[in-house]
């Protein structure tokens, strides 16, 4: 450190042990906060229920086991993938739903994504996760649209609209990973997910009720690589 | 690299754990319980230049380039870490979100001088 400097190496040496203490969990708090784009700690208002994430985990792990066996089909999002081992600092995002308004046959969902991350990553892969209650035999048709705000911020515009015959109950993916990276490169963080059923059955099917069969995304992402430009 | 102990003067490792649950971060920061902030610290004389933690031949080239340059214009080395590994963090961020991430060479392993 230069003439007179407070060099951080040394200078703690000359510390007392606990002020010495103090100033490496600063450090630690600093550094942490700093790498994962921070500004300060989030204050948690209402955390995930165990059962809502211990279900999610499990689902997101049956669903990579299902696509690693299924039989060559290549993976439909034409997301670039991810590379295992590559340097670049990658993330697996959970975003669990928000209910939004509802009708008999419309129910909203909103998903709000990580802003400080949101510039300074590309996401690779989203799905959509929803568990359907079927209250009778048969093919329930129900409309999926993904909304997403306009550059205002005033008006949703269309990204996406999905029809599905859903037969029984049970879980469903949607590949939404197109619908997120366009909100990120629009500097927005909202999704917002519409269910719409024909005829009169109640909310559409969704098991709204139980905790532990929420609706969520998760999304793998990675760390922008900062353009490098090579001279000769 | 070598962990300090006792009253060692020369460059070592210095283990420090922060426990987030003693900082009341165990509510946002949901694994692991803590962070291996070690440290590298200790003097690096001429003669040590170049080890522990980096290949001998390294330190027998540095030493002949200390000769061969005027040793006595030659300072004292740094004490730096020689090797690091990532931090995996599972945490919820400002939007209630689950995050898991690996952030890159935030834990000392080993240090030396360079």
């Amino acid at each position: 450190a230069p003439k007179g400097a407070w060099c951080p190496a040394c200078g703690l040496a000359t510390l007392a042990p606990t002020t010495q203490r103090d100033v490496l969990i600063a450090l630690a708090k600093q550094s942490i906060l700093s790498k994962l784009r921070l500004p300060d700690r989030p204050n948690i208002t209402q955390p995930t229920s165990r059962g809502a994430l211990l279900t999610a985990l499990r689902r997101m792990h049956a669903q990579r086991v299902d696509v690693a066996l299924s039989p060559g089909t290549p993976q439909e999002s034409s997301m670039p993938h991810l590379h295992p081992g590559m340097s670049v600092q990658e993330y697996e995002i959970l975003s669990f739903a928000e209910s939004g308004s509802s009708t008999s046959r419309s129910i909203h969902l909103h998903f709000h994504f990580t802003r400080e991350l949101a510039g300074s990553i590309e996401i690779l892969q989203a799905t959509l996760y929803l568990f359907w209650e079927v209250p009778s035999s048969g093919i329930h048709p129900v409309t999926i649209r993904l909304l997403q705000p306009d550059p205002t911020g005033l008006n949703v515009s269309m990204a996406s609209e999905t029809q599905l015959e859903v037969q029984r109950t049970g879980w469903a993916t949607l590949d939404v990973g197109r619908a997120v990276q366009s909100l990120f490169s629009q500097g927005s963080q909202r999704l917002t997910v519409e269910l719409q059923v024909a005829e009169d059955w109640g909310p559409p099917l969704l098991a709204v009720h139980s905790d532990s069969h929420w609706p969520f995304v998760a999304a793998q992402a990675r760390a922008r690589t900062p353009h490098r430009v090579q001279r000769r | 690299g070598i962990d300090c102990s006792g009253d060692s003067q020369m460059c070592c490792r210095k283990e420090f754990f922060v426990d987030f649950k003693e900082i009341g971060w165990e509510d946002w920061i949901i694994q692991p319980e803590g962070y291996h902030m070690n440290y590298c610290a200790g003097l690096c004389p001429l003669h040590m230049a170049g080890i522990p933690g980096l290949a001998a031949s390294f330190h027998t080239a540095v030493l002949n380039l200390i000769k061969a340059n005027n040793a006595d214009a030659a300072v004292d080395s740094c004490c730096v870490p020689t090797q690091r590994r990532p931090l995996s963090l599972l945490y919820y961020d400002r939007d209630s979100n689950i995050v898991k991430t690996d952030i890159p060479d935030m834990i000392v392993d080993a240090c030396g001088c360079t």
